[in-house]
């Protein structure tokens, strides 16, 4: 390649900008301070985490799922610590009132409004558990059979997180506003 | 379901999801 | 001229690229997607984008699971507008919620910013074209949940990504010789440009009224400077000085943050190939155009590059 005219305007560099600033006499309004350009890497859990006693756990997850007009399935004796929940969602009136009225899009599928998380308890150590959130799959309020038959869900390319999220940042407010 | 710490009244969730041969992690901002 | 020959053979390689390859080739095997929920307060969603050094998020609306548009510096552009003339309503900014940027866009007479979107297996040709039509120079890539017929926000496309992405995997590129000079793409009658004293609210009504994204500082010589850009309108609402309009735009620019890497020149004898080039190694916004004695001479876009490649002069 032949030499290339392409350089970096050094006057642009944030340092020397201020440099010059500064000793032009030109700054009226001295406190104006860089943004922070180290930003703290967000930290990741999974689910959220409890110190509290894991009865107590259960018993707050259940009075918000309550709260949020949340139905479950009555737990097996040997598995206290799963709730399997299903949840009506909102999002997909809306989607069945812009497409239509009987909740059936222009190719007449069912839009299926019924979400279903499994949250389960684990215990990381002692006096320390963790709330695992985890999406489970649609049905339809009517009962219809939701997952198109020739697709298995290995095969589903398209899946949206979205409802999944939006639910789960309601559960978490509840939990956290009720605590 | 991955969630961080709440700040400034800030929910972040997060969920890694396989797009066709892909794989996103959708990261949801919402108020508390 | 033979340079003319390989430069137009080029041009025809990687359209053909363009138009055999899909947006979703474009994306790596595992990336992340940032979506603000559009009850989010707008100042939260602003700490969100700065904390996470990114200018612009997909908007998500739970009330009705759709997608609600993108987030861009624009919108930040137009709350400022609206405090300016509103000096009264400054605490309505500190509620504003994003699901309202809209009445501003509206009370301020601002131009919509439309949410043209495309599918992910539609051609990159065909997202380039989508792209260069829309105002915010980027495009949300949308597909549909197979049970629940909802969108999904896949990813958005920014005419950097792709110019990357030309750069990355044609090496056509290198053939690309002939001077930008000679191709009449540099946009030099009509650049709008201000002094450091400028203030910077008048530099932000030039942004807004003229739809460009940056505007280059000369000084009484001529001589680039610096350049103030749409993106630095973020650090002004973050520190709250956006009620103190009369600071000039050399004191808002004290607000950048240590990492920017700086404003990139070249001159009228550059070619595409080093251009590009640069682009696959560099974060570049924009390319200013200078002469020898580093005087402004015009600005070349990554639309105003994009559209050639796409198009021809």
């Amino acid at each position: 390649e032949g030499n290339s005219g392409v350089a970096i305007l050094p006057t642009s560099l944030p340092q020397l900008h201020r440099a010059n600033m500064l000793s032009s006499g030109l700054l009226q309004n001295s406190n104006i301070h860089p943004l922070v350009s180290k930003k703290s890497k967000t930290k990741w859990h999974f689910g959220i985490r409890s110190r509290s006693y894991p009865l107590d756990v259960m018993g707050e997850i259940y009075i918000a799922l309550k709260n949020l007009g949340a139905e479950w399935a009555k737990p097996s004796e040997e598995d206290l610590w799963t709730i399997r929940v299903r949840w009506k969602y909102s999002g997909s009136n809306q989607i069945a009132n812009n497409e239509a009225n009987n909740s059936q899009n222009q190719n007449n599928e069912k839009i299926p409004d019924l979400l279903k998380i499994v949250i389960q308890l684990f215990q990381i150590e002692t006096n320390n558990y963790l709330v695992d959130f985890k999406f489970d799959g649609w049905e339809d309020s009517s009962g219809a059979p939701v997952t198109p038959s020739d697709i298995t869900s290995d095969e589903i390319s398209a899946f949206s997180a979205y409802p999944f999220l939006h639910l789960t940042t309601r559960l978490i407010m509840e939990l956290a506003v009720n605590s | 379901l991955a969630t961080s710490s709440i700040k400034h009244n800030t929910l972040c969730v997060a969920s890694i999801v396989r797009y066709k041969r892909k794989y996103v992690t959708q990261i949801l901002y919402a108020p508390l | 001229s033979s340079v003319d020959v390989e430069q137009e053979l080029a041009l025809n390689a990687i359209r053909q690229v363009l138009k055999s390859k899909t947006s979703y080739d474009v994306l790596p095997v595992s990336f992340r997607l940032i979506v603000l929920d559009t009850s989010l307060l707008v100042k939260k969603a602003l700490n969100v984008l700065l904390q996470n050094s990114i200018v612009s998020a997909p908007l998500w609306d739970a009330t009705t699971s759709r997608f609600a548009g993108l987030l861009t510096s624009d919108d930040f552009i137009n709350v400022i507008q609206y405090c300016f003339s509103n000096p009264d309503k400054f605490d309505l900014v500190e509620k504003l919620q994003l699901n309202r940027l809209r009445d501003i866009e509206r009370a301020i007479g601002a131009k919509p910013l439309e949410t043209t979107s495309i599918h992910p297996s539609s051609s990159l040709y065909e997202a380039c074209t989508v792209m260069l039509r829309s105002k915010s120079r980027r495009v949300p890539l949308i597909d549909k949940d197979e049970e629940t017929h909802r969108e999904i926000v896949v990813s958005v496309l920014t005419q950097y990504r792709l110019l990357k992405f030309i750069a990355l995997n044609c090496r056509e590129t290198h053939f690309l010789k002939k001077p930008i000079s000679e191709l009449n793409i540099i946009s030099n009658s009509t650049v709008r440009s201000c002094s450091m004293t400028t203030p910077v609210i008048d530099v932000i009504q030039l942004l807004s009224e003229g739809n460009i994204s940056s505007v280059p500082i000369v000084n009484e010589n001529g001589v680039l400077v610096n350049v103030y850009e749409a993106v630095d309108v973020l650090g002004l609402i973050k520190g709250g000085i956006y009620n103190d309009l009369s600071l000039s735009v050399g004191e808002a620019l004290m607000r950048r943050s240590d990492d920017f890497e700086g404003v990139y020149t070249c001159t009228e004898n550059e070619k595409l190939s080093t251009l590009l080039d640069t682009i696959r190694k560099s974060s570049v916004h924009r390319f200013f155009v200078v002469n020898e004695s580093g005087q402004l001479v015009g600005v070349l876009s990554l639309g105003d590059l994009l559209r050639y490649i796409l198009v021809g002069s």
